[in-house]
C-alpha cells in the first residue's frame, strides 16, 4: 500500500 | 500588551471551524505584524499555517512577539458564546500569558460578554515552509473542490490528482468501482468567483488522503476560490485567501507501494 512521508521530510525543522 | 479587535467576529468562528478538526493544541504566535499559527495533524502528514494581518484588526497592539498555547476544543466552545454579529477582541498580557481575554460586543454595544481561557505551554515543532515554484497551479471554486472530495469518498479513500495545461482531473478507484471529475479552465470576467485557471511548468500526477483533503475543505466559507499548487514529490498546498490573510493546508502525497 502507499503511504505519506511525514512533514519534516519535506520542510525543515526552524 | 497584547490587544486584537475584530469587527467581523463570525470570521474568527470559521478559521477556528477550519483548523480544529486537524489540530486539537495549537500556537497563536503574536507579533507586531500580525497573528500566525503553524502546526501539524497528529500523524504529522498534514500540516496547517494561518496568518492573520495586523491591518486586518481594528485596533492591533502587540508590543512583543509571544505566544498563546490553546487548545482549540475550549476555545470553539467559548467562541460559541459569541454572537455572529458579535465584534470579537482579544486580549491578553505579553509577559506572563496564562490566560486569553475573549471580549464580546454585538452591533449596538449594549452587550458585552467576557470570557478568560486558561492557556497552556505547547511544546510543537515549527518547520520552515520555503517559496516554492510550483509545476501547477490550479485556482477553483472552493464549493466545487468541496464536492469534489465529498463525492469521490465515496468511492475510495484515495484521489489521484492529475494536472495538464486544459484540464484537472481527480480520479478515485475503490472496491465498488471507479470515479473521476475533470474541469477544464473557464474564465468568466463578470464572475471572477467562479473560474478556472490552470499555470502549468510541467504535467503532474499525485495521489492523496481524501480524508485529509475534504477535512480541509472546512475552509470554504472562507473564500469563493480555492487555489491548489502541485509538485512532484512536495506537499499539496491547499490554500484558502481572505481579506486579512490566508489559511493554507499542506499534505504529503501518498508514495511507494
Amino acid at each position: 500500500t502507499r503511504s505519506q512521508i511525514r512533514m519534516s521530510r519535506y520542510f525543515s525543522n526552524n | 500588551m497584547f490587544e486584537a479587535r475584530l469587527t467581523q467576529g463570525a470570521l474568527l468562528k470559521r478559521l477556528l471551524d477550519s483548523v480544529k478538526e486537524l489540530v486539537t493544541d495549537a500556537n497563536f504566535d503574536c507579533s507586531e505584524t500580525g497573528i500566525s499559527l503553524q502546526a501539524m495533524d497528529n500523524s504529522h502528514v498534514a500540516l496547517v499555517s494561518l496568518s492573520l494581518r495586523a491591518e486586518g484588526f481594528n485596533p492591533y497592539r502587540c508590543d512583543r512577539g509571544f505566544s498563546l498555547g490553546v487548545n482549540l476544543n475550549s476555545l470553539n466552545k467559548i467562541m460559541k458564546c459569541a454572537g455572529n454579529e458579535d465584534v470579537i477582541t482579544l486580549k491578553a498580557d505579553d509577559s506572563s500569558a496564562d490566560s486569553l481575554c475573549l471580549l464580546f460586543e454585538n452591533s449596538s454595544n449594549e452587550r458585552v460578554s467576557e470570557y478568560e481561557l486558561k492557556l497552556m505551554d505547547i511544546d510543537q515543532e515549527h518547520l520552515s515552509i520555503p517559496e516554492t515554484d510550483y509545476d501547477a497551479t490550479v485556482m477553483m471554486p472552493s464549493a466545487e473542490f468541496q464536492r469534489i472530495c465529498r463525492d469521490l469518498m465515496v468511492v475510495s479513500e484515495s484521489v489521484t490528482i492529475d494536472v495538464s495545461k486544459d484540464e484537472i482531473k481527480f480520479t478515485a478507484e475503490g472496491e465498488l468501482g471507479t470515479g473521476n471529475v475533470k474541469l477544464k479552465p473557464t474564465s468568466t470576467i463578470d464572475k471572477p468567483e467562479e473560474s478556472i485557471t490552470i499555470e502549468l511548468g510541467q504535467t503532474v500526477s499525485l495521489q492523496f488522503s481524501l480524508k485529509y483533503l475534504s477535512n480541509f475543505t472546512r475552509g470554504t466559507p472562507l473564500s469563493d476560490q480555492v487555489m491548489l499548487c502541485l509538485s512532484d514529490n512536495m506537499p499539496l498546498l491547499v490554500e484558502y485567501k481572505m481579506d486579512i490573510g490566508y489559511i493554507r493546508y499542506y499534505l504529503a502525497p501518498k508514495v511507494g507501494d
